[in-house]
């Protein structure tokens, strides 16, 4: 049966917040993680990831940024704290 | 390329490593090798040396862990991360760690050992991710034939920014990615797959599709580790949905993903005299193929399967209008496009004319 589409989108969302905080610095712990990623952080974080892979800057997790981010990849970060 | 910020780097320049574990996958002479020639990638562009130590602690510590492993950045298993390296430092800056749940190989199976070790060392070093698609320092991992690995300019520029110019009198250059906007980009060789068309330019091809606005830019070796760069013609025959690549006086056949066996072929094959050793370009219109050579074509008829009398002629007479070499040429609603330079020539062969030329780089929606 067709995968509902809210829980694909969860899928996606936690995709990104996981190569967010791995790759962008999104930050993790749970009180920086509210405080601090109101969904300007992450939409922030995610157009740095876009700009730096030259993708198309939408801040939004479309098709081409979800594929970039499936790649296999070295474990350091593309931007430093 | 990026340096990692606040310029860590080793204040000597030979330097020390120790290969303190090894993965099941490889044989210990395999990993031996492939970690030797990751750091010959920087010696060669560098003042650096790298010396392989038994015991002791070396500035470069070489490891195959997994999941937690004690550093704060766990692995994931397979996929995903495959390997990490820390900045120029004492203790534990320098080392590299690799995701011993990945497979690592000596070929084009993912993941081959060396380039992701070459990747790896460029960090203990002192570098950070490069956003050059082409660049070893590029943060997602593609496969690049080892044996003929070249460190592309964009790396040799980061590290040399570092640690100054190699000690080879004779400076190393690298490959650079070509950027599909340049416009003095030429091409090696165009051809049409399914629809699509592939732009052929030295280990990479530009990718355009019908509906697609973007272009991609992708490394040959992505679709087809086995063949080589610099491709020099190719073409679509659609009848058999295959794809005719050549470099030298050797063809492949392309279907899809998959190299035809038997590939590669002597282009003799086709009827080419001796004195024809390699092909500027090819396209197949209908019942015949094209090929084009310096300052004359051959054209041969697919279903005889030979090369038709009275060839090869000049291509100034029948394309008036085509008066310079031919780079490329791919066929799209009976018009031959003839790449030279950074010009195209549409031929319209209806009308046996040139009706447009115009800058190669708008076929790259440029």
């Amino acid at each position: 049966f067709p995968v509902s589409s809210e829980s694909q989108q969860e899928k996606n969302l936690e995709v990104v917040q996981n190569y967010l905080q791995k790759f962008y610095h999104l930050p993790r712990n749970s009180y920086a993680f509210e405080r601090k990623n109101s969904a300007s952080v992450i939409v922030q974080k995610l157009k740095e990831m876009q700009q730096f892979f030259g993708l198309n800057v939408t801040g939004k997790p479309n098709e081409e940024t979800l594929e970039m981010m499936q790649k296999p990849r070295c474990g350091v970060p593309d931007h430093a704290e | 390329f990026l340096l990692t910020p606040g310029n860590p780097k080793w204040k000597q320049t030979d330097l020390t490593y120790r290969i303190t574990n090894y993965t099941p996958q490889l044989s210990e002479a395999d990993v031996d090798a492939a970690i030797e020639k990751a750091f010959q990638v920087w010696s060669g562009a560098s003042p650096l040396t790298f010396t392989k130590i038994l015991q002791g602690e070396a500035d470069i510590n070489i490891a195959f862990v997994q999941r937690d492993h004690g550093d704060n950045s766990p692995f994931d298993g397979p996929n995903g991360i495959l390997a990490h390296a820390f900045q120029p430092g004492q203790g534990i800056g320098g080392d590299a760690h690799f995701d011993a749940e990945e497979t690592w190989t000596k070929t084009s199976e993912n993941y081959n050992l060396f380039l992701v070790a070459a990747h790896e060392f460029g960090h203990s070093l002192g570098l950070s991710h490069s956003s050059d698609p082409g660049a070893l320092m590029y943060p997602n991992y593609a496969f690049n034939e080892p044996s003929t690995y070249a460190l592309p300019q964009d790396d040799i520029n980061g590290i040399q920014a570092i640690y100054g110019p190699s000690d080879n009198p004779i400076q190393p250059t690298g490959p650079t990615t070509p950027t599909a906007c340049d416009p003095r980009l030429t091409f090696d060789a165009i051809t049409t797959l399914r629809g699509e068309i592939l732009f052929f330019k030295d280990k990479y091809f530009f990718r355009r599709h019908p509906q697609l606005r973007s272009v991609e830019l992708n490394f040959i070796s992505l679709f087809w580790p086995s063949l080589p760069t610099g491709i020099q013609a190719a073409y679509e025959d659609p009848y058999r949905d295959l794809v005719y690549l050549f470099k030298g006086n050797q063809y492949w056949a392309l279907n899809g993903y998959d190299i035809q066996q038997d590939y590669p072929k002597h282009i003799s094959n086709y009827g080419f005299p001796s004195s024809v050793q390699a092909i500027d370009a090819a396209v197949s219109y209908r019942t015949k193929t094209y090929f084009f050579v310096n300052n004359q074509f051959w054209r041969y008829d697919n279903e005889r399967q030979s090369m038709d009398p009275d060839y090869p002629k000049s291509i100034a007479s029948t394309f008036q209008g085509i008066e310079s070499r031919v780079d490329a040429v791919f066929q799209q609603n009976d018009f031959f496009l003839f790449f030279s330079g950074p010009i195209y020539y549409a031929f319209d062969l209806n009308g046996n004319r040139v009706t447009r030329v115009d800058r190669s780089i708008r076929w790259l929606n440029c």
